[in-house]
């Protein structure tokens, strides 16, 4: 192979409350072991905390000003420009690209297609046991099925007896193993469903995070000077039937204090059961003799607040919810080759094997943006980074409105 | 090389107060606009008047304005724009790009 694969791995909400960023909570051996074999970056925000904008504007490296997607209705190909995203330019350049899961955001702002076949060299896969997300299969305290916020379930009473994320690992594992023995480059985006909510995740992750050891945000409250129009009143968990149950006012809540602790104890649970999944899938490109000459990305589309500022939700310009995970694995540039060894990505299995420690090498304080991630992956992939764009581009279908990170892998940071 | 680093993020509303679709407006129903700078050291965001149809922001309609110093404050939970709104800090901060 002359090139570099490209295992690119999103999240969805996902905050860097991850143990390589210094959460001392959550656990996230898969990540971790990823971050310690990566170059992290400690500082790095999405252009606009909601999924179909950042996403838009990470794959295509402009900001929403230039995409001109706010919301969930509208395709930029057809709203602004016809701009040429990272898979696509991946797929020009003779990769396979495939998409696992939810690369972009589904529906209107994807072209119901996920940009396929722009971006894509096959359809894309969506698990199928995400048809079942927003139904009522959540048993509540009275034995019943509700459409709840908290949702942590057996996975063998679901339909099919699976979950989306573990349908999409599965998925990616099966792509893996049809290219393991071919020669031409591929690039395989998985987009895993969580921790966005519903946090209907195994209920084994649950145990742990012990409720008694959980605790509240440190600024649970709205700030006294917080401007009304920067507050987001989270509707999106208020139509859950059990949190419904609770009577929160609208706009500013408070949501009652023990179940503040019940949503912080099933986010960490899903960041977990979405880090198993991760592992699985890093150790499975282990396996097949790819992570030598395959980097990985991994990010999340934006943060999410976990009761600062009295919120439960992306929707602002907080740190908490523009502030996201971003690592990349570059084999002999993030660790040197001969320090791969047999097994660069071992399976961690946080269930039963609860102590475990890894020390980030490589990592960069300065702030960095989404935008920044097509040129860089580019860049490191072995190809050529977008020119910058001019300030007016929307003609331009090839261009970043972002810095290719590459020399930060060889320089010691500066300032 | 030695500029200071920035990322900037930006969120839509529909109006000054929050509302049943504050979350997430459809593109016809957004009023303002917020737009942020951030760097290590602070976050400075503007709440600006926007028109959907044209796209367009009108930088001189400011509805409301943040500024968050991180190492104080890394929680953002005291916004000092009010106390610093006529400073040179903030003065030099609006005429960014």
């Amino acid at each position: 192979r002359g090139r570099r694969n490209v295992l690119f791995i999103m999240a969805d909400d996902l905050r860097p409350s991850l143990g390589c960023y210094g959460d001392s909570v959550v656990k996230s051996p898969n990540i971790d072991q990823l971050a310690s074999k990566s170059q992290v970056f400690l500082n790095t925000y999405a252009q606009q905390a909601l999924c179909a904008p950042s996403r838009a504007s990470m794959l295509t490296s402009r900001r929403p000003d230039t995409t001109r997607v706010y919301d969930f209705n509208s395709y930029w190909r057809d709203q602004s420009g016809n701009y040429t995203t990272l898979p696509q330019y991946f797929k020009s350049s003779g990769y396979f690209t495939a998409s696992v899961g939810k690369i972009f955001h589904p529906g209107i702002s994807s072209n119901f297609s996920d940009d396929y076949p722009y971006s894509w060299s096959i359809p894309a896969y969506h698990p199928p046991s995400f048809h079942y997300e927003k139904k009522k299969l959540c048993k509540g305290d009275d034995g019943k099925l509700h459409v709840n916020l908290l949702c942590a379930v057996n996975v063998t009473e679901q339909p099919g007896g699976t979950l989306p994320d573990l349908e999409s690992t599965e998925e990616a594992v099966r792509l893996l193993k049809s290219w393991a023995n071919n020669d031409a480059p591929f690039f395989l985006a998985v987009g895993f469903h969580k921790p966005h909510i519903p946090f209907r995740i195994p209920q084994e992750y649950l145990s742990l995070y012990p409720i008694e050891n959980m605790t509240l945000a440190p600024d649970p409250n709205v700030p006294e000077f917080l401007p009304p129009v920067a507050y987001n009143p989270w509707t999106d968990i208020r139509g859950r039937d059990d949190v419904q149950k609770l009577n929160v006012s609208f706009p500013y809540g408070p949501i009652p204090k023990d179940f503040q602790l019940r949503i912080r104890q099933h986010y960490f649970a899903a960041v977990s059961y979405m880090d198993a999944q991760v592992g699985r899938l890093l150790s499975s490109l282990d396996a097949l003799g790819l992570a030598d000459d395959t980097m990985v990305v991994f990010t999340s589309d934006h943060g999410w607040s976990l009761g600062e500022h009295g919120e439960w939700a992306k929707f602002s310009n907080f740190n908490v919810a523009t502030q996201v995970p971003l690592m990349f694995y570059v084999p002999g540039i993030t660790i040197p080759r001969d320090q791969l060894g047999e097994s660069t990505f071992p399976f961690i299995d946080i269930l039963t094997q609860p102590k475990y420690r890894f020390k980030n090498d490589k990592v960069r304080r300065n702030v960095v943006e989404l935008v920044d991630v097509f040129p860089t992956v580019a860049s490191m992939a072995g190809l050529r980074a977008p020119e910058h764009c001019a300030d007016v581009s929307f003609q331009e279908e090839l261009c970043t409105e972002g810095d290719n990170l590459a020399h930060t892998f060889r320089r010691r940071e500066r300032g | 090389k030695d500029e200071e680093a920035i990322a900037y993020s930006q969120y839509p509303r529909p109006a000054d107060t929050p509302q049943v679709n504050s979350d997430v407006p459809d593109l016809k129903d957004v009023k303002v606009m917020g737009y942020s700078l951030r760097s290590w050291d602070y976050r400075y965001t503007l709440w600006l008047g926007y028109n959907p149809k044209t796209f367009q922001v009108n930088v001189s309609d400011v509805h409301a304005g943040e500024l968050y110093i991180l190492a104080d404050d890394p929680g953002e939970d005291k916004n000092i724009y009010s106390d610093l709104e006529q400073s040179v800090v903030i003065k030099k901060l609006s005429t960014l790009p």
